[in-house]
């Protein structure tokens, strides 16, 4: 464990936090893309499938159950809970998530390093988290109100994925074989999908202004 | 077993 690495989990951790308390306290899920959520809640269930079988630390399974637990939370919410369904944007969220769902099944079918069903599961919980971010970027890009809560929860995010390079960069250079190129590259793409959103929401926090992405 | 080291992580 290194610093990068907790500190992106801690980011994590937080962006998922803000998420549920946004949701949870003002009974609104305004401007989330429940895409994105069922993205992140499939990412979860089929990376920690191991979770009874190999235990790594009682952090790292503390960890997968929170992520486990809130990112299903926030589905059944947006799904299911009678307040907070009414403020689901559900005509402006319409990204066909399936598109994104197939190829990185194919991909991870293909492209992984042992081809077992836990090997591919893990795979392609890594591909689709790269890109499970876009229909959250899609319905911002639409809907331009982006409240400084959803605006934190994507940031949060990104930051996550760009410490967790951090961490891949120190571990190559600590530990011996520590060559991940699957989980280096798909990280690589997610981070960089977030690259505009990081430029636009610094320079509205720099300049105090409301963040608006361009259309 | 011994994790993957990658898989170590969340």
């Amino acid at each position: 464990m290194n610093i990068f690495r907790l500190s992106g989990d801690m980011t994590h951790l937080m962006s998922v936090i803000v998420l549920l308390l946004k949701i949870h306290t003002i009974k609104s899920c305004a401007g989330i893309s429940l895409k994105t959520q069922e993205l992140y809640a499939l990412v979860f269930a089929t990376r920690y499938l191991d979770i009874f079988t190999d235990f790594v630390s009682v952090y790292n399974t503390i960890m997968k159950l929170i992520f486990l637990a809130t990112s299903f939370s926030i589905v059944w919410y947006m799904r299911h809970h009678k307040i907070v369904r009414r403020s689901y944007d559900k005509e402006q969220d319409t990204f066909r998530h399936l598109f994104l769902i197939l190829p990185c099944l194919i991909l991870a079918l293909v492209v992984n390093e042992k081809f077992t069903f836990k090997e591919v599961m893990w795979t392609f919980s890594l591909y689709v988290e790269a890109v499970a971010i876009l229909p959250q970027l899609v319905l911002l890009q639409r809907t331009k109100n982006i409240d400084n809560l959803t605006g934190q929860y994507v940031f949060l995010l990104g930051a996550y994925r760009a410490l967790y390079i951090l961490n891949w960069i120190y571990r190559y250079l600590t530990e011996k074989h520590f060559v991940h190129w699957i989980t280096w590259i798909s990280g690589l793409v997610q981070t960089l999908l977030y690259a505009d959103f990081f430029y636009y929401y610094i320079n509205s926090w720099k300049n105090n202004v409301r963040l608006q992405l361009p259309a | 077993q011994t994790t993957d080291s990658v898989k170590d992580e969340l």
